[in-house]
């Protein structure tokens, strides 16, 4: 204990500080409280602490910024690593879509009121500006006016939208991308239900859409105000369909959004785009800068 | 930690993650453990735990049940919550219990908004108010109220479009449409609920103290608790603000309304 004492005199006289357990363990509280209090999940943040600590331990660092007077604790510097983590955590970005099909199908999933057709109609909009054809497929047949509601946001932005009465899911998927070919249409982007991933049945439909029409991207759209059930809720999708990203909603609130990093770590799938707005322009492609210092706080 | 003991310790850190999971937040839940820790030695920790929680629910739990005369109920809360749904399954139940329900067609700006409530009030089997896409929410509000006075409607249903607590002129519009409500109907609203997300976490607080700012809450709706969130969420709101929860959605069916009961609840959770 003396000579540890003694090293970090030494350390201290000269500006630095070696992080140890001790001046690391407020600071880890605090980074704690923070991420859950930003929703996100329990186990992800006691692994993502963990990791933080275990690269950080034993790190010598200046308390001075070179040149200028700013003071640097121990507890700063455990923020800064975090900070550095959680960025690293949520990428690589890859915010492609798969656009070779002959169509390209997008196939749209998620818990009720996500932001399903929302999101159907911005992701329409935007390949639309970047010179693809999309088509619309309402293809949830079980909320009062899903189909309509669709059928609105299509004429809106100028772009068709496939329905037949009387013809179940999975069905109007397979017709669509029919369609899509005699049409000259490039894009096919499947609008679904929102289910829970308790419903067998509906997690079944989902899975003959997938089979059917092969999609090479499914979307899993999430509300970023989504608490502790993100994990449970994404797993569950991910078993089921292996989506290719996920979109993140409502971001233009004051919800913190730490879904985003518990979906990432535990599925390893990117986050595609970021929803902003109800309007057809509020999408923008995921950066992991905003959003990481959202979560952390 | 104030008991200090290895095998309490452990049993703590239990209690302690089952409530984090349940998204009851970490304020909550170590003022929770906290109460559970100043137990006796041998005190059954979990049965401390539901007691102190059904001790923040049942002071404050008042059942949904409308008055005598034109009983004005005002729907609020964030985009996508349920408000639609559960205004129409609210319909049916009151209808089924000899009121005569009107609708009132409040959100005028969403796609098709419109249509899916005119569809839950054939299900419900009850009359609608709607205006022209884009028209004022006071105006149909002003409307709908009008019409419940000439046709005798004892119960009046507003639908609101969907808003992030954040937007200060969409909270703006909510007090405008209350006080369009007053104005044709003195008392009304007689009841403004906040349809709350089951799956929601931290955020339900600021979206339950910020509607609370723009239009007095008279209580909470707690939808989607049949998907496999807890909505622990609901016991800062109570302890804190004291705003009842008094309905559940648990479903997409007319029938999937249930009225809150603060012993399941807290059963359910832990
Ligand atoms: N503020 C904001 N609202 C959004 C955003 N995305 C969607 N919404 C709103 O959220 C609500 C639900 O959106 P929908 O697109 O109907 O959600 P959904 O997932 O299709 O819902 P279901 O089909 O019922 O499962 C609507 O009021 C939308 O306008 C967003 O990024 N920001
Ligand atoms: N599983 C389940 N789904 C629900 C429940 N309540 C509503 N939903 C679903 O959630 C989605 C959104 O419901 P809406 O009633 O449109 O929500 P809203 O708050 O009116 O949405 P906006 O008007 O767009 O803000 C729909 O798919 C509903 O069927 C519930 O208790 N359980
Ligand atoms: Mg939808
Ligand atoms: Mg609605």
């Amino acid at each position: 204990v003396l000579s540890r004492g003694f090293k970090n005199a030494t350390l201290a006289l000269q500006g630095k500080a070696r992080l140890s357990e001790e001046s690391l363990s407020p600071a880890l509280r605090e980074v704690r409280t923070s991420l859950l209090q930003a929703d996100v999940e329990l186990g992800v943040v006691k692994a993502f602490l963990a990791q933080v600590k275990e690269k950080s331990l034993g790190e010598i660092v200046p308390l001075k910024v070179a040149g200028q007077s700013i003071k640097l604790s121990p507890q700063d510097w455990f923020v800064k690593a975090c900070y550095d983590e959680l960025c690293e955590l949520m990428g690589p970005v890859d915010t492609s879509l798969d656009l070779d099909g002959r169509p390209a199908v997008i196939l749209m999933v998620g818990l009720q009121g996500s932001g399903k057709t929302t999101t159907s109609g911005k992701i329409a909009k935007m390949l639309a500006g970047e010179g693809k054809k999309p088509l619309l497929v309402a293809a949830d047949i079980y909320r009062p006016a899903a189909v309509d509601q669709l059928q609105t946001l299509g004429r809106k932005i100028g772009v068709p939208v496939f329905h037949q009465p009387d013809t179940n899911p999975v069905e109007l998927a397979r017709l669509a991308v029919i369609q899509a070919r005699n049409t000259g249409r490039d894009v096919v982007i499947v609008d679904t239900a929102g289910r829970l991933t308790v419903d067998e049945a509906m997690m079944q439909e989902v899975a003959d859409i997938k089979a059917t029409v092969q999609p090479k991207n499914v979307l899993f759209v999430v509300d970023a105000m989504i608490g502790q059930d993100a994990v449970r809720t994404a797993k569950a999708f991910d078993d089921r369909l292996d989506f290719t990203g996920f979109v993140l909603t409502k971001l233009d609130g004051d919800a913190r959004g730490g879904a985003a990093l518990s979906i990432k770590s535990v599925t390893g799938k990117p986050v595609k785009f970021l929803g902003q707005g109800e309007g057809m322009d509020g999408i923008e492609a995921f950066r992991p800068e905003g959003l990481a210092q959202r979560i952390l706080g | 930690r104030l008991l200090g003991r290895p095998l309490d310790e452990a049993a703590t850190e239990d209690l302690e993650e089952v409530l984090l999971r349940a998204d009851v937040g970490v304020q909550t839940t170590e003022r929770l453990l906290d109460k559970v820790r100043r137990a006796g030695a041998d005190a059954d920790l979990r049965a401390v735990l539901r007691d102190e929680m059904t001790a923040i629910l049942e002071p404050v739990h008042v059942p949904f049940r409308p008055g005598e005369g034109i009983w004005v109920v005002l729907v609020v809360g964030v985009n996508g919550s349920g408000k639609t749904t559960t205004i129409g399954k609210l319909a049916a139940r009151l209808k089924g219990e000899g009121r005569k329900v009107l609708l009132a067609a409040g959100d005028t700006f969403r796609a098709a908004a419109e249509q899916q409530l005119s569809t839950w009030a054939d299900r419900a089997g009850v009359d609608i108010l709607v205006l022209d896409e884009g028209a004022d929410p006071g105006a149909v509000a002003y409307k709908a109220l009008e019409r419940a006075q000439a046709e005798g409607h004892d119960v009046v249903l507003v639908d609101t479009a969907g808003r992030l607590q954040t937007r200060k002129p969409l909270m703006e519009e909510l007090g405008k449409i209350r006080r369009v409500l007053d104005k044709v109907h003195p008392g009304a609203p007689h009841e403004t609920l906040l349809v709350l997300d089951g799956t929601m976490g931290q955020n339900g607080m600021s979206q339950a103290t910020l509607f609370h700012e723009a239009t007095p809450l008279t209580g909470v709706v707690v939808t989607k608790l049949d998907g496999t969130a807890k909505g622990g969420m609901i016991l800062a709101i109570s302890n804190e603000l004291k705003l009842p929860v008094k309905l559940v959605g648990l479903g997409e069916k007319v029938g999937d309304l249930r009225d809150f009961d603060p012993k399941a609840f807290v059963d359910a959770l832990l």
